[in-house]
């Protein structure tokens, strides 16, 4: 999980 | 945030509040299929399991708690006050398989083995494959109210405009994930056959049916 990565997404 | 992810959440927003509406006004969940619903259900559960640990924006946990809340809802109203107006024989789609096959790629193809991690991608996969048990209930039907139709639009759109934000952040950022880019393509390629038929048929003003 990479801050501002596909994880910050929906 | 770029234009291309602003207008696919709003895409997924409006999907919804179109599925929710065509239910309301028609008083029916014909025509929808429950195992998509369900399926879509299960993709926002595992997908937003972080909610609580890690804090994005308000934006992001709003949406997080309005999907979450939205497709709750739909699954347990099909179940309740709508549960005479659909036909479980015409929603026939066997979604072990997709359940399964979206654990063994989730326990393949991911970064990191941890819970929260695995729980992420497998949700990623399985939105891949949740629209299947609707287009087939479409392909055996051969016809779709329009308002569905626009609801399936709205709801392809979404992923297929996070394909283009995934590509327009590797040409501004450098920022690349394959997991997310891969499920997304084959999301959008499994909706191929559902967009040529709305582009060319319900765009003109006539009903969704399947040649």
């Amino acid at each position: 999980a990479v801050k501002g990565g596909a994880h910050d997404e929906l | 945030m770029n234009v291309f992810r602003l207008v696919a959440d709003l895409m997924h927003l409006a999907s919804i509040l179109i599925l929710l509406l065509k239910i309301r006004k028609t008083r029916s969940a014909a025509g929808i299929s429950f195992k998509s619903q369900l399926l879509y259900l299960i993709v926002f559960v595992t997908r937003y399991l972080d909610l609580f640990t890690h804090w994005v924006s308000l934006y992001n946990t709003a949406m997080k708690v309005f999907f979450i809340a939205s497709s709750g809802y739909i699954v347990y109203q099909m179940q309740r006050r709508y549960r005479a107006t659909w036909d479980p024989a015409l929603d026939t789609f066997r979604i072990e398989f997709l359940l399964g096959g979206a654990a063994v790629m989730s326990l393949i193809f991911h970064t990191k083995f941890t819970f929260l991690e695995l729980f992420w991608t497998y949700s990623i996969w399985l939105e891949a494959v949740a629209i299947l048990p609707q287009l087939f209930q479409m392909s055996r039907t051969g016809e779709a109210e329009t308002i569905t139709a626009h609801y399936l639009f709205a709801l392809g759109a979404y992923r297929g405009l996070y394909v283009v934000n995934w590509i327009y952040r590797y040409a501004t950022e450098g920022y690349w994930e394959w997991i997310p880019f891969l499920a997304g393509m084959v999301q959008t390629v499994l909706y191929a056959d559902f967009f040529y038929v709305y582009f060319s048929r319900v765009m003109r003003g006539k009903k969704f049916e399947l040649p």
